[in-house]
């Protein structure tokens, strides 16, 4: 058993039981930075965990991430472990996350979908939703991204149980959902929401479920066009951004359409790489340039957070 | 434990509207067992397609027959899985 991050391999894609290790690791190493919690249980009733970075302080502003909503896009887990990690090695070193965390919390959820991605590893290396059964199909499963109650049941999900993109029978239905939406409604003092994804690199923010643009669009648009420029500044990785229904495709039900209607003002889904090369299956010697890279990024849209409080 | 021997991604470009029509119906067709990585959206982004070995004849005279360019973006996606697994059984040892 791995007892030290300095030996963790970070290069590596890991089961859910290695991650989840590699979680109690992160908090023993850094006792009085990181703690983990548990927001619930999945479908499967497995834990879902949240790293929670704080300096102390109650109530205070928070940051949410999450990472592996959908089962099979590996590199965003692995990403956020990388990151992870980053954050509790950096606070007191790098101004920046020093000053986020001396004033904000930071929620991470590295395996938001903890079924599916144990599926991926015994089962179908391919799946992509929950593992929650739907009364009278055959099919399996629901996509966590289109079951939030932002647009549910639009022409931008499908109704049908054996699609990729199904809905659920209705919003919030699944628990992994659930249990994030109890959680931030619970905290309420949430300001920032990322989503991170992949593989078609783009930053989006809301929305996805109708084509009118939020009213903070501008301020999303800039922020989002100067997280994409120093994203690109390390490998040359080239990203679009904008809002998810004019930069990819109509998509309701998605958590950061929610997150926004919700009062997040500050929400953004990363789409990570790569674009026509691997897909799902991206080698795993690109986990550490694509976290390296996306760290600028995330870092930029957690300082303009800082900085513009509301 | 699901195997994907033989199956390939398609990396398609469509290049109108119609295009990204005919792709939609072809991934209603049940049979075929596809799974867009990256569905169509609108002319000018890639739509990345998932098709099992035993529907790839099918798909790919669609794509021809109605003039649809692509190429193919993993030759054989079991082979991939394959390079992954040891990867992963490499780094643990």
């Amino acid at each position: 058993v791995e007892r030290s991050t300095s030996t963790f391999d970070f290069a590596s894609y890991h089961t859910l039981d290695e991650i989840y290790d590699w979680m109690d690791i992160l908090v023993d190493n850094h006792p009085s930075l990181v703690s983990k919690i548990q927001i619930g249980q999945s479908y499967e009733n497995r834990p879902l965990y949240v790293l929670k970075f704080s300096t102390g302080g109650p109530n205070r502003p928070a940051i949410w991430l999450d990472t592996g909503i959908h089962a099979r896009e590996w590199i965003t887990p692995a990403t956020g472990i990388w990151t992870a990690n980053k954050i509790a090695e950096e606070y007191g070193r790098d101004p920046s996350v020093t000053a986020i965390l001396d004033s904000m919390d930071i929620f991470f959820e590295i395996v938001t979908n903890p079924d599916g991605f144990a599926f991926t590893h015994s089962n179908n290396r391919l799946w992509r939703k929950t593992r929650s059964t739907n009364t009278g199909s055959h099919c399996i499963g629901v996509d966590p991204n289109r079951n939030w109650d932002a647009g549910f049941g639009g022409s931008g999900s499908s109704s049908n149980p054996c699609s990729e993109t199904y809905r659920g029978p209705y919003a919030h239905s699944e628990r992994e959902v659930k249990a994030i939406v109890d959680f931030i409604r619970g905290h309420r003092k949430v300001k920032l929401v990322i989503s991170i994804h992949s593989y078609s690199q783009m930053l989006l923010f809301p929305y996805g479920y109708k084509t009118a643009p939020v009213p903070d669009h501008q301020e999303l648009n800039e922020l989002a066009k100067k997280a994409v420029s120093d994203l690109a500044a390390l490998y040359g990785t080239k990203y679009t951004y904008g809002s998810m229904v004019d930069t990819i495709y109509m998509a309701d039900g998605t958590s950061i359409d929610w997150a926004y209607d919700n009062g997040v003002k500050y929400a953004f889904s990363f789409e990570l790489r790569d674009t026509g090369r691997y897909g799902f299956l991206l080698p795993s010697t690109q986990i550490i340039p694509t976290a390296t890279e996306t760290w600028p990024a995330l870092l930029d849209i957690m300082v303009h957070v800082l900085e513009h409080p509301y | 434990e699901k195997l994907f021997v033989g199956d390939q991604v398609l990396h398609i470009m469509a290049s109108n509207e119609e295009h990204i029509t005919l792709l939609r119906v072809l991934g209603e067709q049940e049979e075929l067992q596809l799974d867009f990585w990256r569905h169509p959206t609108s002319p000018g982004h890639p739509v990345d397609l998932q098709v099992p070995f035993p529907s790839l004849q099918a798909v790919k005279i669609f794509l021809e027959v109605n003039n649809i360019s692509y190429s193919i973006m993993i030759e054989d996606v079991q082979e991939l899985l394959n390079e992954e697994k040891k990867t992963m059984k490499k780094s643990r040892r």
